[in-house]
Parts: C-alpha cells; structure tokens; sequence
C-alpha cells in the first residue's frame, strides 16, 4: 500500500522542504519508487530538484483546481525512482479558489485515489500556514511528519499544530496519522538548541526521531545547483543524518 | 506623519518577526513613539514582546473582522515608547472571513485611518503568505521592509514578491514605497552568504541596507525570555546590528 506522508509545519523556515527532498531521495535510493507533491506556491520542491521553471506548466494546481490526472502532471526528476508533482505561481490562487469548492478539503484525496499509485512512498510538502492546500494535504495523507527547528518559536508553535492535526483526524481523515517529529538544523554548540530537543522529548517521548538532522552548510548549498544533498555531496553530514531518517521512518513504517 | 511600514517576505523563517520586534525596540530608544501590529496568527511577535497569551483578547483579529477600534485593541509593553497589537489564534480564520467583505484588502488601512495615530512609527508583522493579511498590511503601508535571509531559497522568491509589491502599488495603495531590503542572519564563515548578498546589491543596489544582521546566538534566546535582544543583551552582535539598523531606517526616511 502506498504511504502518504504529509510534511507540515505552520512555522516558516524549518527545513520542510529541504527534508521533503533529501528523504524522498534517501528513500529512493533504497530502491522505492517514490513521489514528491510540491504544494508550495513558492515552488522551492520543484527548484531544489532541478525542475525548470519552464518545465512547470503541468502542476499541483491542475491537480487540485483542474482535476488534471497524477499522470498528466508528473514530471521525472535525474534521481531514479524518484517522480515530482511541481508548482508554479498558479498555484497562489488556490487558496482563495478552493473556498468555493463544496469538497474543498478533499481535492487532493480525490485526485489521488483516481489514479493508479505505482509509488511505495508519497511525500507531500506543505506552505508555511495551515490554510486549505495544508488541510487538503492532511486529508489525503495517512502520515504526518513534523519537522521542528530547534529555536523557540518553532517549539512554541507545535502544540497548536498538534492539535490541527487531531482536528482533521477527526473531522476529515481518520486514517491519518503523526509518524513522527525529526528535529532539524540542530547545532551542538547552541545551547537552546539542547534544551528545545529536550523539552520536545520530554513531552512527545517516541514520536520523536532519535536521527537529528545537523545545521550543514553543504544542505544550505546544494538548492542552488538544483539537487538534493545527498547527490551534491553524499559524505556530508546533513546527507548521512537524511540517509538515518529515511532508515528509521522505513523501520518505524514496518511497526505501526 | 506616521510612517506605516509593513514587514513581509512570503518565504518563511527569514527573520520578519526578529526584525520587527528588534527595528521597534532600537527605533522606542531614541524616543520615538512606536507601535507593533501582529498580523500573524502564530503570534511570534506577541511573545517576543512579553505579551502573555492571556492577555491576547484584543487583538489584531478584532481590528480586521469586528471593526474594533485601535485604542481598545493596543497593550502597553515593558519597553517605553513601544506598545503592541497583538495577534490570537482567531486570525488564523481571518483569511477565509476576509473573502466575503467587498473591501476586504482595506480592512487594516480603514482601521488605521479611523485612529488619531499619535505615533512616529508602525510597524506591521506579517505571516510568511501573500494572502489576504499581508495585502491588508501592504495597502494600510506607505514603506515596505524586507527581511531577507541569505540563502538560495530566499533569494530565488525575491522577484516575485517584489512583484506583488508593485501589484498593490498599482491597484490598491499607490503611497507605497519599498524602502529597503535588509540582509539577516549573516554568517561570515559561510561562502552562500558572500554569493547571496553580492547578488542583491548587483541587482538592487541602493535599495539593499548597508546595516547586515549577523546570525548570532543572542538574537534566537532572547523570544524565550519574552523580550526583544535589545533588553536581553544590548551588547551583542545582534543588538548593535539592530540599532544601527534603525539608524540607518531613521535616515533613509528623512531624504525620501
Ligand atoms: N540542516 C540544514 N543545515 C543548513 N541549512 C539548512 C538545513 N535545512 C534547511 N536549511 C536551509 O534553511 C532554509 C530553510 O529551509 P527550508 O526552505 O527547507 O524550510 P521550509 O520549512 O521548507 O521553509 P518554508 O516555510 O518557507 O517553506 C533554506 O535556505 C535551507 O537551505
Ligand atoms: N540574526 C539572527 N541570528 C540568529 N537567529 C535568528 C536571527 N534572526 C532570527 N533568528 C531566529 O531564526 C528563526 C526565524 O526567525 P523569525 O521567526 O523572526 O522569522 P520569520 O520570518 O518571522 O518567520 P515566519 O516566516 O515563521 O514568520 C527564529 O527562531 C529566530 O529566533
Ligand atoms: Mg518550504
Ligand atoms: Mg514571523
């Protein structure tokens, strides 16, 4: 069964992208057949994955608002086993489209389901809020996975976040699920850094993911050559931390 | 005549709220009087002003949807010279609520207008969207400050959002005027940082601040001690930076 995965975080800036796209290559790279959805209007899914502005004229927009077929708005990407929905600016209009829909929240769900999912993984990343295209995400996911920067306001914000995620499990999609909190941009000599990945523990326990992903310079690079981390420079530690996650969100998979 | 600066970069974690609450607080030191409307429903800034989320009731929520007036929405805090609108979970409804009023990109600017503005300065917090509660920030505006973070990702959105700028220029708010772009969390030892800023001053010359705000540690603990770095540790990188921010602010407004 494909598992949907829905990468959220309301809080700008905490490394959902960047961990949408190395998981998704780490995992492919194990030989699953995976697929990235780029539900940003900022397209920065799209961009760190070397899809060509030019090639974005298919994308989650058509999926959403269009009901254009997965089929039609997949694109390939030079990492293999691994496909891309991307997004372009139309994008930024769906939100104010998608009020007038009566299946608002269920687009995305739908258009899934329609097609014919060849994928073992689907990873969907999310804007920065919590508006329709974040809810439609949740709705058509069966995983939810946080990515929390260690600082202060992300961890402020997490528990409102948490409670979002309770609300459409119980209101629009029952079979969704929090796989799982991977704290991000994690830099050992910052002392508020050890105690936010301590607080987190404290009060989320297993849900927590004991990989840490390190603040690494080479992560921040590789966006502009177009690729993930793990193919501009795979000894790195940010590629070895996202090769960890992708090992133990596949064996946590295997026990729920 | 009050300056009306709105704080926006629709990509996330780039430092709006840091910048804010930092640029009000240096701006409060030499005397001004200064005021902080919170126009993102995570309330960053709210506590990195001190605000205690008890104390949110009204908010910037009421001001937008309940045409409450500014005097019954505005908390002191413990920085003289500054208060604070603050912003509740409410908000985070604004955006659908907003799609129903005929002068929905008007809401803040009525508000604003209906106010006797005793202040110098104010400054408007936005979330990391370009929906309906940055257009509102942008059309109540007549300056336009960007934060922008040196990374690939920031910069490659940078266009665009220069683009919706002139957009509300053209259509909603012809008083607006960008007043600059600051660079944020700056770290030498870090070649991307060298690339991006060159590349911002290449493109935007006059337009990209002189003052750059380092990363510094300082500036990510002071939210957790509910006050702005200026009051957690005046000596810092972070501090100095932030004042001669203003500094250079203060100056750019006299020659406009
Ligand atoms: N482990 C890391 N080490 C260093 N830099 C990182 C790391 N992870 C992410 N970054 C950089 O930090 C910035 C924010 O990351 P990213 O864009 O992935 O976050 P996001 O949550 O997707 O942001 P948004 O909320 O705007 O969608 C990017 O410039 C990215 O390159
Ligand atoms: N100069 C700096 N040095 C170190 N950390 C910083 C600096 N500026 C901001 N930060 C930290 O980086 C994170 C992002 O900054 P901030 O929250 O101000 O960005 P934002 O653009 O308002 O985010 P959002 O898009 O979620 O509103 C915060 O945890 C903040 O404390
Ligand atoms: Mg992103
Ligand atoms: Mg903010």
């Amino acid at each position: 069964m494909t598992q949907i995965i829905a990468i959220v975080n309301n809080k700008g800036g905490v490394g959902k992208t960047t961990t949408a796209i190395n998981l998704a290559t780490a995992m492919a790279s194990t030989g699953k057949e995976v697929l990235i959805i780029d539900l940003d209007p900022q397209g920065n899914a799209s961009t760190g994955l070397g899809v060509d502005p030019a090639a974005r004229k298919n994308s989650s927009y058509d999926l959403l608002i269009r009901e254009a077929s997965l089929e039609e708005v997949t694109a390939v990407t030079p990492i293999p086993g691994l496909s891309v929905v991307p997004s372009n600016m139309d994008l930024s209009g769906a939100e104010i489209e998608l009020v007038d829909f009566d299946n608002r929240e269920y687009r995305l769900k739908v258009a899934l389901e329609k097609a014919s999912m060849t994928y073992d993984y689907v990873l969907i990343d999310c804007p920065p809020a919590l508006g329709f295209l974040t809810v439609n995400a949740l709705t058509a996911a069966n995983r939810v996975l946080v990515p929390l920067q260690c600082e202060f306001y992300a961890l402020e914000g997490l528990s409102h976040l948490l409670r979002i995620v309770n609300r459409v499990k119980r209101g629009l999609n029952p079979h969704l699920d929090l796989q799982g909190i991977v704290l991000t941009m994690y830099d050992k000599r910052n002392n508020l850094c050890d105690q936010v990945a301590e607080d987190v523990r404290e009060h989320l326990g297993e849900k927590v993911y004991e990989t840490v992903i390190p603040r690494n310079v080479r992560v921040s690079e590789a966006p502009s050559h177009g690729k993930p981390v793990l193919l501009y420079d795979h000894r790195c530690a940010g590629s070895r931390a996202y090769m960890h996650l992708a090992g133990e969100f596949m064996r946590r998979e295997k026990v729920i």
